[in-house]
């Protein structure tokens, strides 16, 4: 598993062509609130739960 | 011929209509535990036809019929049928049959659509039906004339066998995770091996990828025991052994995405990023899974 890999797989999921360009002053101003972040711990747990079998 | 390798079960015919026969084995406490299955043949015998039979189809040569094997499922209370092998079959021809008189119906592939699962309690592989060839002349009975000989046959020979061979996974299987205190190298056994990902060390996840900071992916490192020369040889129809991960996790991720001149986040969902579990498996088979006792 490499950059690349990581790189392909999340343009798949938010289907873009290439990463957006974000500068610094955007995220400064940004701010994760409660439940995207409940949304992400979420699926951390479910993640360690759950398997997918391989090929 | 009950040894780790190679495994015989003898089956029974439940049901036996005009051109279906409902064959089932008993698969209990047959697979040792911690094994593999990797190959299942299944063997059906035909009976002789009386050359009285023949003459009567009044057609040159021996004459074909198309033999079909599904596998019969039980699952959620429904049936599921999946085709292991279809092949014509010569009637009373003589060079229908190997020299033991037997067709090995499912090719290793096809055989192992049953790799790796546990040997449920009614779980039968089922022979399927007799049919008619259709690219055969039309006025054709000669699907009749196919008899299997079942259990209890004249001299006991003939009743259906499953052939099951199978791989300790003691020898055969993957360790687990690598021991960190030692190196690895070619004659390592297949193992688990820990490699962390630094999201924020990567030029395009800055200022983008929000979360997490890295993570712990790791990879499967190491060789496989093959099997010995003559089983591969036997075994025609798979690979060599290779590591590979055979379970994987997916990976959350919140980034920032822009939308009318404003960045918020998105969590996103990365699959098979992270891995669970290494195996040894052939080339082009399913990745196994453990047999139960």
């Amino acid at each position: 598993l490499g950059g690349e890999q990581i790189l392909g797989s999340l343009l798949q999921q938010l289907q873009l062509h290439q990463p957006p360009v974000l500068d610094q002053a955007d995220l400064e101003q940004l701010v994760v609130p409660a439940h995207v972040r409940a949304q992400y711990v979420a699926l951390l747990q479910h993640s360690h739960g759950a398997r997918s079998r391989g090929r | 011929r009950f040894s780790q390798h190679f495994r015989e079960v003898a089956g029974r015919f439940l049901v036996s209509e005009a051109n279906t026969h409902l064959l089932a084995f008993g698969m209990e406490q047959r697979l040792p535990p911690n094994s593999e299955l990797v190959q299942a043949v299944l063997r059906l015998f035909q009976e002789p036809v009386p050359e009285a039979a023949l003459r009567r189809l009044r057609r040159p040569g021996a004459p074909r019929v198309r033999v079909t094997v599904e596998w019969l499922r039980e699952r959620e209370g429904s049936n599921r049928t999946s085709l292991i092998d279809s092949r014509c079959v010569s009637v009373g021809g003589r060079s229908r049959c190997t020299r033991e008189g037997s067709e090995e119906l499912g090719e290793g592939r096809r055989a192992g659509q049953g790799r790796g699962r546990s040997p449920g309690r009614s779980r039968p592989l089922t022979p399927g039906s007799v049919s008619r060839d259709p690219l055969a002349p039309p006025p054709s009975s000669a699907h009749r004339l196919v008899r299997f000989a079942s259990q209890g046959a004249r001299s006991g020979q003939g009743e259906p066998q499953l052939e099951l061979r199978t791989l300790d996974l003691k020898d055969y299987g993957a360790q687990g995770d690598c021991d960190p205190e030692v190196p690895v190298t070619e004659a390592t056994r297949c193992c688990r091996q820990e490699m962390y990902i630094d999201l924020q060390g990567m030029k395009w996840a800055e200022n983008w990828v929000l979360e997490p900071p890295g993570f712990l992916a790791y990879e499967c490192v190491g060789s496989c025991q093959q099997p010995p020369e003559p089983l591969s040889i036997k075994w025609p129809y798979v690979g060599p052994r290779q590591c590979v991960a055979s379970e994987t996790a997916s990976l959350p991720v919140i980034v920032g995405i822009k939308e009318g001149g404003r960045t918020r986040p998105q969590v996103v969902s990365l699959p098979n990023m992270r891995v669970q579990k290494c195996s040894c498996a052939s080339d082009g088979a399913p990745v196994p899974r453990r047999l139960e006792p």
